[in-house]
């Protein structure tokens, strides 16, 4: 089983939409995909029609076990998604009170790692979506996560958010002990813009190593898509978005075969 | 003095861009104006040129001070924007520590209302923009503040998240003792997909009594004038985004007038 995180400290960059087209993507291509949703937010559960605030069960009560979760708690949490090979842990907004609730305790940077361990041989990959704020939320998709998908936007302030996200990465690798690799992936990317045109080609030079050759472009099927509730490959599997992230999951796949 | 708050828990819908284009329009119009930046991440301050990491003194010393602000601290905190009437009091990153630092200690909601009232024949106008996340930054600017705006992205997702922030302002509401009036404004506006087109007209259906008649469009522009960070109406003050917000300000001062 495969994890990636998708992460950036940085609001509405197209964390909830790589995520969820990533995820439909990889689950059109046969694979058995788990979408787990940490944003207190809720984003991309209400993208599939739940409610994050009405929800009875959720990830948040992995975090009420701990460091002890039943062996069968994990797999009561999938939701459907309309997609056979889908699934969906959703987020509730009790999870924004986890902050406070647990930074006393301690120990509860491990708590997905721990759930995710038990349904290690129920999906081949797990994508989780973040929310915008580096906190306990975060630092739990980042130890559980074997990759880093990190969308950038194409503009001046979000390349600035950048450098902040960096160094969160290195506080958590340096726990970790191990590297974690990392792809930054230029997303809303508008050729008209100057300050698009600009912006990318500032990415590419400072992050040579790290950075996906290509870029998402702006598209409007997005948007429809998040309305229907359903991935964007199966809304409009031949849009400009769509095509993109495709290549984007090829180099990521080329990336994974690496080491 | 009139304090305005810009807050949204979602992220990415414009509350950075609108408390700078409100900030700056109000400026030219012969008004003293501060723009207060509460976002950790710090868009506000790095969309000047300043370093939300690197900064000696920003919003974050008036917390340290807590419950007794030394009377010329909050005007030693602030900063040029390059616009003779406009005013900028930074964010640190180090704001986002405050949530687990203080939330034993109670009684730190009312932090910038008292720091603010240090500043009152100063300024005209302060606008207050705030993190997308639920926390005492943002209780802070709604307890400080007599207006409230709510930038809300015409597209599916976002809907949901007002929603969420109706449910805050009613919280922060019962804490005030008084209301705290607001409004919704539709941002990002793109009349060429189906999904901006009927969510907007969701938002009007949903919250007829408190959203502006109109919505701020899609413009390229905002991206350029991060980059050259300047407020947008001193870029371009006849962009369609900048129009718009002039629209907006109208909207808003009539209201404000109204009681
Ligand atoms: N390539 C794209 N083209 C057009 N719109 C896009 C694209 N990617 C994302 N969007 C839209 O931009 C908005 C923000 O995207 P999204 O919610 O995925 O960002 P996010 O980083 O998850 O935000 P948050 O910080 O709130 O979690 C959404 O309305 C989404 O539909
Ligand atoms: N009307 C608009 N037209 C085009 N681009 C816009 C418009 N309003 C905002 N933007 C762009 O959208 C992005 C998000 O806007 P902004 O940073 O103001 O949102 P925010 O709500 O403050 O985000 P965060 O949640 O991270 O604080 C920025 O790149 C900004 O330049
Ligand atoms: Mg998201
Ligand atoms: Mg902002």
């Amino acid at each position: 089983m495969h994890v990636w995180a998708v992460a950036n400290q940085k609001g509405g960059v197209g964390k909830t939409t790589s995520t969820v087209t990533l995820g439909g993507l990889l689950a059109d291509q046969g694979h058995q995909v788990l979408l787990l949703d940490l944003d207190p937010h809720g984003s991309l559960t209400s993208y599939f029609k739940y409610d994050p605030d009405g929800l009875q069960k959720s990830a948040y009560d992995l975090f009420q076990q701990g460091k002890n979760i039943p062996k069968d708690l994990p797999e009561s949490l999938l939701m459907d998604t309309g997609h056979d090979r889908l699934k969906l842990i959703p987020a509730s907004t009790a999870l924004a009170t986890l902050e406070r609730q647990v930074s006393a305790q301690g120990g509860m940077g491990l708590v997905i790692s721990r759930a995710l361990a038990l349904l290690w041989n129920r999906f081949d990959y797990v994508l989780i979506d973040s929310p915008p704020v580096l906190g306990l939320l975060m630092i739990n998709a980042l130890a559980s996560a074997q990759h880093l998908i990190i969308p950038v936007q194409t503009e001046f302030l979000a390349i600035k958010g950048l450098e902040r996200m960096m160094r969160t990465l290195n506080m958590v690798t340096r726990a970790r002990k191990n590297e974690l690799p990392y792809t930054v992936v230029p997303t809303l990317y508008d050729r008209r813009t100057q300050a698009s045109v600009q912006s990318l080609r500032l990415l590419r030079n400072t992050y040579p190593e790290n950075i996906w050759n290509s870029m998402i472009p702006v598209d409007t099927k997005f948007r429809d898509a998040s309305m229907a509730g359903m991935p964007p490959s199966m809304l409009d599997s031949q849009s400009r978005g769509v095509h993109a992230y495709n290549v984007l999951l090829k180099h990521l796949l080329e990336k994974q075969t690496d080491h």
